[in-house]
């Protein structure tokens, strides 16, 4: 038996818009410790993983752990009945092959329940080991997802590059080039507005400009975001989710020749 | 252009 409870259900519907493009079909994992996925595109270049724990829920039952297949467009359809004030429940039996989603209106005067089928999904789990990265950078989730976005209308890479200096973000393209720098900004007002580098090696490396900004989408998570790099690793792109968890985004760089 | 490297190259299926 399978309960969970999240009165902020909009986090809910903001995980799903953020990952339904990138991944078609995902194993969510449920354990006393969280509801968690790990689910790479199908082309295998980048992967999202996403916890969120158990505290962060209203009421979290999970008596056995369970992997549900779900069809992400199909989860999508279905949180988007949901409203941005609902409270959201997600209900499974054990053995069942259907999840519930429950959505209640905050003055409870609303109460609507969606069925869905699961789905079996092979598992493609990977190992992902802790590492040191060799640059952190954190920045305004808004300030990263404007970049990539307005450097793919002049280039399909990006060339991330750490220095003491700040953060490069480098395109090209057939009509030109184009650099931004983002310098170390710790002097804000507020603390989401910093840019904040730890770096104890200087990092470049080349990502396709698509995938980040896919990553993007997961911008109304958090008002930051943390890159993070090395030159041997695919970068992780984090949006932390208050008080929850996160959603990670792995991206392999693409390599010279 | 750039090869677009695969996360096989980097993480073990578990």
């Amino acid at each position: 038996m399978l309960e969970l409870r999240l009165v902020q259900g909009s986090l809910l519907k903001k995980v799903l818009e953020s990952i339904k493009d990138l991944v078609n079909d995902a194993n969510f994992d449920c354990s006393s410790s969280g509801f968690s996925l790990q689910a790479m595109d199908s082309s295998h270049v980048a992967l999202v993983a996403l916890l969120l724990r158990s505290e962060g829920f209203e009421h979290y039952r999970c008596d056995r752990n369970m992997s549900m297949g779900m069809n992400l467009g199909n989860m999508s359809k279905m949180l988007r009945c949901a409203g941005n004030d609902d409270i959201i429940t997600i209900k499974a039996d054990d053995g069942s092959d259907t999840v519930t989603f429950m959505f209640e209106s905050p003055t409870q005067d609303k109460i609507s329940d969606f069925e869905m089928k699961l789905m079996d999904i092979d598992s493609e789990h990977l190992g992902i080991p802790e590492a040191e990265y060799q640059s952190i950078v954190t920045m305004p989730s808004a300030e990263f997802a404007r970049i990539c976005k307005d450097l793919s209308g002049i280039g399909d890479t990006v060339v991330i590059s750490v220095t003491k200096e700040g953060v490069k973000f480098s395109t090209r393209g057939d009509i030109g080039t184009a650099n931004i720098v983002c310098r170390q900004n710790t002097t804000v007002d507020k603390p989401e507005e910093a840019t904040v580098i730890n770096m104890s090696e200087p990092v470049s490396l080349t990502f396709a400009l698509r995938y980040m900004n896919s990553f993007t989408k997961a911008t109304t998570l958090s008002n930051t975001v943390t890159i993070s790099l090395s030159s041997e690793l695919p970068v992780v792109v984090e949006y932390k989710i208050a008080e929850m968890g996160y959603i990670r985004f792995y991206l392999a760089p693409k390599i010279e020749e | 252009s750039p090869l677009q490297n695969n996360l096989m190259e980097y993480y073990c299926m578990v």
